[in-house]
């Protein structure tokens, strides 16, 4: 028996909004400790990570671990069908082919109940080493959306480059080329609007705005985004870790008291001069 | 044109 039932539904609605477009077929394993799902697009060229803790749900039962093979944009279609501030109950029986899912308004006067079908996915999972990466740039995500979105219209590739006292975001194509400079800010009132780095040596790669556009879908989850990555390293070195994590938090609305309940993680492959 | 990589150079088939 699985159930989940989670008060703030806008925040399902917002985590498959930022997937969907991404991968269309996906599993959420479910286990006592929470949610989680992790599938590469089709390229595999990108790859998502959500998690979503069971102390995040405000009534969460999970007696055996589950894996819920599920079609995203069916599932994205049916949660379309909640209210914003309706709460979201996940159900599931052992074994079945099927999940259920109840939307209930605010009020508790009404309650929609959908199905949706369950698929076998014969999905490869890719084993993620704990890294350490030697920058670590946070700033705000919609910041980060609007960068990667203007400069997707002079170029295929951003190209990021990392020293002490700022970023630069920069593309170049057919017409011309832009870039955007991002300062380190200095200990601000307000934490989500700040640019913070955090770096063992300065850095420079290039990677698809494709990619980095859908991963920007996660901007309503959070104020901020954290963007990891290591240099690369010279040929005939041990194969290097320069993958780019976008990192977003996932937070309850909780306005006085917001805590951490999940997160998305996107791992990005670079490009690479052949 | 620059290469695009994919994550199975990076991650471990498991």
């Amino acid at each position: 028996m699985f159930e989940a039932r989670l008060i703030q539904g806008s925040i399902l609605k917002k985590i498959l909004d930022a997937i969907k477009d991404l991968v269309t077929d996906a599993s959420w394993d479910c286990s006592p400790n929470g949610m989680s799902l992790q599938a590469m697009d089709t390229s595999h060229v990108s790859l998502v990570s959500v998690s979503l803790n069971s102390d995040g749900f405000d009534k969460y039962r999970c007696d055996r671990n589950l894996t819920l093979g599920m079609n995203l944009i069916s599932l994205s279609k049916i949660i379309k069908c909640a209210a914003n501030d309706d709460t979201i109950i996940i159900k599931a029986g052992d074994g079945g082919d099927k999940i259920t899912l109840l939307f209930e308004a605010q009020n508790e006067s009404e309650v929609a109940e959908y199905e949706i079908k369950l698929m076998n996915l014969d999905s490869e999972y890719l084993g993620i080493p704990d890294t350490t990466y030697n920058v670590t740039i946070k700033m705000p995500s919609n910041k980060f959306q609007r960068i990667c979105r203007d400069l997707s219209q002079i170029g295929d590739a951003v190209t990021i480059s990392c020293a002490k006292d700022g970023v630069r975001f920069g593309a170049a194509g057919d017409l011309g080329s832009g870039s955007i400079r991002l300062a380190q800010t200095a200990t601000s009132d307000k934490p989500e609007d700040s640019v913070t780095i955090s770096m063992q040596e300065a850095l420079c790669q290039s990677f698809a705005l494709k990619y980095l556009n859908h991963f920007a879908k996660a901007t309503p989850l959070s104020a901020q985004v954290t963007l990891s990555m290591s240099p690369d390293v010279p040929l005939g070195e041990p194969l290097l870790f320069n993958v780019c994590v976008v990192e977003y938090n996932i937070s309850d609305n909780d306005d006085e008291n917001p805590s951490t309940i999940g997160f998305i993680r996107y791992y990005l492959a670079p490009k690479i001069d052949d | 044109t620059p290469l695009q990589k994919t994550l199975y150079t990076f991650f471990l088939k498991s």
